[in-house]
């Protein structure tokens, strides 16, 4: 965060409202550790009094005026070593989306002097809940709902939940799509991360409507450890490597003449540093060149390891790694490779890291999970993207930093990478939203974040919405949406009759009697959803009408004019009907028609409706594909 | 069989609030009463009662089988496992 939310466009000195101390974040997570500077509670004031949450605190654990909430969710399970019994956070990783959403500023942070700047939430001074629902055995389903079942109650305004399971499952018989929806009902938005399984498509992990999902982009400081060679050349690594060996160059040697003869290991099978396969009296000291990216080197004794990878996104993403390692693509490792072969006395250094600028950035990362929503295909998925490579974020101290056994630093700020990280900047960002508009609904902070999103480019995207969404969030413009594309809970219930949920069910979810009749069912398409996606059957003809309604948040008289953004050529003709609202009020609304008409065979390319007014852009991405 | 018998946890999701009843609570162990007997309390692990209605509870095959055929019912689903991201 000491570059994400500045590489977004949300400096530090941005406009403010003190009603943002008032604003309650629910992190579900593994907990947090409270004593971070992160959390530091100097200069706020008590709980807002709509604040009715507790402070479990069996021992060595205490709320602030920052931290106004917690509570853990152990279920029946045995804590394995090194897990506490308390709200408080042994992995890190509550620790550091709590910051990203909501942590204060803290200046100087950094890990190990890498990615030094000022951390700071989205909202630094709204308050957080925090409860924990995730252990080293994972986040069960029933800890997962029994926090929803607190957080809505204890009057949270924003929850946000980083975890997931490639388990595709009926919206009411996934916890996470449960939870959100009765939140959604409370007014409460929740923020759910992607998932991590991309970049296959359909990959989604979290895709109900009510929900925000968001997905994983890059932001435009990369981290470098580069390789030295005694014959003067450099090579570029990729590792967030903290270590610094020193000015002076270090004996090389290839890991295949290194083989741990006496364990029956030969030249072909210790050049892929497996544990135990290298001599440690040849290693001991010396750079080690490996073939694979394994750290078996670093255990026998070496004293730095350079690890050759085929791996195509090596220069996407860095890890934090526990020693001197840096990874190298396979043909630098060939060009180290014959050096050291060729050289009686080959010597190297692998410096520490170094930041570089990334002029590609932002795009997707791969791993970040894609779109289409395979149980509703009409509804766009991912909704936007948010920066979730390397970012630095606080830490628990007691947790390594990479979790690696060979990892004995304790670290209050550390750099990881995720849909889990993007995820709380979304969170913090529809938090900034709520500060200024308290009374929006759930779908009215979504829909100001998607259509005020950044395009993102297709050229560096190839698998465009199905990867970002409406695009990469803008928290700024968000505040200052225009229009909104609102829904209540009724909308979300006409869209799952038209989903085939049938009356009964329907009532039991809203407790009251809904119910599905002939005027809204079938109406997956008009849900007032700020996107628009058609799974259309290949080659075969369409003509899709979609009913939107739009509320005019901005200023009382506004004429907006309906336009479409076209990248490419496309086979489907667009009509907006009408192509001008022209609004007397705020909180007027007005409705009008996209129609959808033609015939595919491979998905249409990017295209976009905007509604603009010559002060907003209010823009929502068009997916036709085939299903 | 030896597994059909076996319990597991599973969550029972009941939707919203049950209008007009003081305690989620004792309907919950009224319908774990009518499907396990009098170890209703043993396996009755957990009740939401505060935003809506569920709870988990360990359940043979069988007995998640009546469970999700009862009245009130939305779904009955295994207490899975998630991952953080």
């Amino acid at each position: 965060t000491t570059r994400s939310w500045d590489f977004m466009g949300f400096p530090i000195v941005s406009e403010r409202t003190p009603l943002e101390s008032d604003i309650i974040v629910g992190m579900l997570d593994t907990g947090i550790w409270p004593e971070s500077q992160s959390f530091d509670d100097q200069g706020f004031g008590p709980p807002p009094a709509k604040w009715k949450g507790i402070c479990q605190s069996p021992t060595n654990f205490t709320c602030n005026n920052k931290i106004i909430g917690a509570r853990y969710y152990n279920g029946y399970h045995f804590l394995l070593p090194g897990e506490i019994l308390s709200p408080r956070d042994s992995e890190g990783h509550g620790t550091h989306t709590a910051s990203t959403a909501a942590g204060r500023q803290v200046v100087g942070a950094n890990l190990g002097g890498l990615a030094e700047g000022t951390a700071r939430g989205g909202v630094p001074s709204a308050r957080i809940a925090v409860y924990k629902i995730c252990w080293a055995f994972g986040c069960a389903d029933a800890n997962i709902l029994a926090a929803f079942d607190d957080a809505i109650a204890d009057g949270v305004d924003i929850i946000s939940l980083s975890v997931g399971g490639p388990f595709l499952l009926d919206y009411f018989e996934d916890s996470i799509a449960i939870g959100a929806f009765h939140a959604m009902k409370n007014g409460i938005l929740t923020s759910n991360s992607a998932g991590n399984i991309g970049p296959a498509l359909g990959s989604i992990e979290n895709y109900s409507p009510w929900s925000l999902t968001v997905a994983a982009s890059t932001i435009d400081r990369r981290f470098v450890s580069n390789v030295n060679l005694g014959d003067g050349r450099t090579f570029e690594g990729s590792a967030i490597n903290t270590f610094d060996l020193g000015p002076r160059m270090h004996p090389m040697i290839y890991a295949g003449d290194a083989p741990n003869t006496s364990a029956g290991y030969n030249g072909n099978q210790s050049r892929y540093c497996f544990s135990g396969s290298l001599d440690e009296k040849l290693v001991r000291g010396k750079i080690v060149l490996c073939d694979s990216p394994r750290i078996g080197a670093v255990r026998a004794g070496a004293l730095g390891a350079i690890l050759q990878t085929s791996f195509p996104y090596i220069k996407d993403l860095a890890f934090v790694v526990p020693v001197p390692i840096t990874l190298v693509e396979m043909q630098d490792g060939g060009n180290i490779t014959l050096y050291i072969k060729n050289t009686s006395q080959p010597m190297g250094n692998i410096l520490k890291s170094q930041e570089e600028k990334d002029p590609r950035a932002p795009f997707v990362i791969f791993f970040s999970s894609r779109g289409p929503n395979r149980i509703t295909p009409s509804i766009l998925k991912p909704d936007l993207t948010a920066p979730g490579v390397d970012i630095l974020a606080a830490w628990s101290p007691i947790s390594p930093p990479t979790g690696s056994p060979e990892d004995t630093r304790s670290v209050t700020y550390n750099i990881i990478s995720g849909t889990s990280m993007s995820c709380p900047h979304a969170t913090g960002a529809a938090a900034y939203v709520k500060s200024f508009h308290q009374s929006w609904s759930p779908a009215a902070i979504k829909s100001a974040l998607m259509t005020t999103a950044y395009p993102m480019d297709p050229r560096v995207n190839p698998d465009t919405e199905f990867a970002y969404g409406a695009g990469h969030i803008n928290p700024r413009a968000a505040v200052k949406p225009g229009l909104v594309y609102d829904a209540d809970e009724g909308d979300y219930v006409r869209m799952l009759c038209g989903q085939g949920y049938n009356a009964t069910t329907l009532r039991l979810l809203t407790g009251d009697n809904s119910t599905c009749t002939s005027s809204n069912n079938g109406t997956v398409y008009d849900l007032n959803y700020p996107s628009f996606a058609l799974a259309a059957a290949s080659g075969t003809p369409f003509s899709v009408i979609f009913h939107r309604t739009v509320t005019n948040v901005g200023l009382p008289n506004s004429t907006y004019t309906g336009s479409f953004g076209l990248l490419g050529s496309s086979e489907v003709g667009l009509r907006v009907t009408p192509r001008v609202l022209s609004f007397q009020s705020v909180g007027q609304k007005m409705s009008f028609t996209l129609t959808l008409q033609g015939q595919i065979t491979v998905r249409m390319p990017t295209i976009f409706l905007t509604w603009d007014d010559g002060v907003h852009k209010v823009r929502s991405p068009i997916v036709v594909y085939p299903s | 069989s030896a597994s059909a018998l076996e319990r597991k946890e599973y969550i029972v999701y009941m939707g919203e609030h049950l209008k007009g009843v003081t305690s989620a609570e004792s309907v919950h162990f009224s319908m774990m009463e009518q499907v396990v007997g009098s170890a209703a309390s043993e396996h009755l692990l957990h009740s939401y009662k505060y935003s809506f209605s569920g709870f988990v509870a360990r359940l043979t095959d069988e007995e998640m089988k009546t469970m999700s055929r009862m009245e009130g019912v939305v779904s009955v689903f295994p207490n899975r496992h998630r991952k953080l991201h």
